[in-house]
């Protein structure tokens, strides 16, 4: 999980592409 | 469909997936049609060309690093909208992007492609193969131009992109998937509704062969990009620690 750490972010935010 | 390999699905189901696959793209495409059409007079002039041409190697390669890891974000928004997806365990979610979100990215890249100029969009304009001279990649700067151009020829419709995208990020051969077989038929479900599509635009039975055709394409565009870095790397371990987008070196680091 460390190794990948911002895709899990990615992966669990709700982020829209605006917010990118 | 045909043999036990393939799911049932009924015409409804297809549509459906379409829809949502079509959708969850033209939402997270990054440009839009138009204003990249807009913009195909705009290419970079001599002396920006050449001041791309001036900047010291690893300046242009975090340049790049940082817009390829923009592109990605958006793949990932991408991946997240595409049903079923979300519901891979968090392994195969990690193992799809990692392998498959920059083929996404060098699959967008014909949408942001003049065929006319040989010019991409980047950094604000067009620009031609010239401008990346510094980054000492030329066969796979040529190469990814090539792909553009080769998707360009198909002219495919922002739907069928948005299908082939898909089935290109749920390849289910990718190395360490833990369901397998869930991938599996993800994929092909895909498949079967970019067939769909393409049987309803009335195109040939060769334009899915030609698309099958780009997935080894792919692989090696993105096995090239790998060894170039890992090359520049060697020489700029420190660049690459200090300056490079921390999701860039957790897809592409090992």
């Amino acid at each position: 999980k460390e190794k990948h750490k911002i895709l899990h972010q990615l992966l669990q935010n709700s982020t829209s592409p605006v917010d990118l | 469909s045909s043999g036990d390999m393939s799911p049932t699905v009924s015409m409804d189901e297809l549509e459906h997936l379409a829809q949502n696959i079509s959708k969850s793209h033209m939402e997270t495409c990054q440009y839009l049609q138009e204003e990249l059409q807009q913009s195909t007079w705009q290419t970079f002039l001599q002396d920006e060309v050449e001041c791309y041409q001036s900047k010291p190697k690893e300046v242009m390669w975090q340049l790049c690093a940082v817009k390829i890891t923009e592109a990605i974000q958006y793949v990932v928004e991408f991946a997240k909208r595409i049903d079923g997806f979300m519901e891979l365990c968090q392994n195969d979610q990690i193992v799809l992007l990692k392998a498959g979100s920059l083929e996404v990215v060098f699959i967008r890249m014909c949408r942001a492609f003049d065929t006319q100029n040989n010019t991409v969009y980047f950094d604000g304009k067009y620009a031609g193969p010239e401008v990346f001279k510094v980054l000492g990649c030329d066969d796979l700067i040529t190469s990814a131009y090539d792909f553009a151009k080769s998707m360009c020829s198909l002219h495919l419709s922002e739907d069928e992109l948005a299908l082939f995208s898909a089935f290109i990020l749920l390849s289910s051969d990718r190395s360490w998937l833990q369901e397998k077989s869930k991938v599996e038929k993800l994929q092909q479900k895909t498949q079967l509704a970019l067939q769909h599509m393409l049987q309803k635009h009335q195109r040939g039975e060769e334009i899915l062969t030609k698309l099958i055709c780009k997935v080894s394409t792919l692989r090696g565009l993105c096995s090239r990009h790998t060894e170039t870095l890992s090359a520049f790397r060697a020489v700029y371990p420190d660049i690459v620690r200090a300056h490079f987008p921390p999701l860039y070196k957790e897809l592409f680091g090992s």
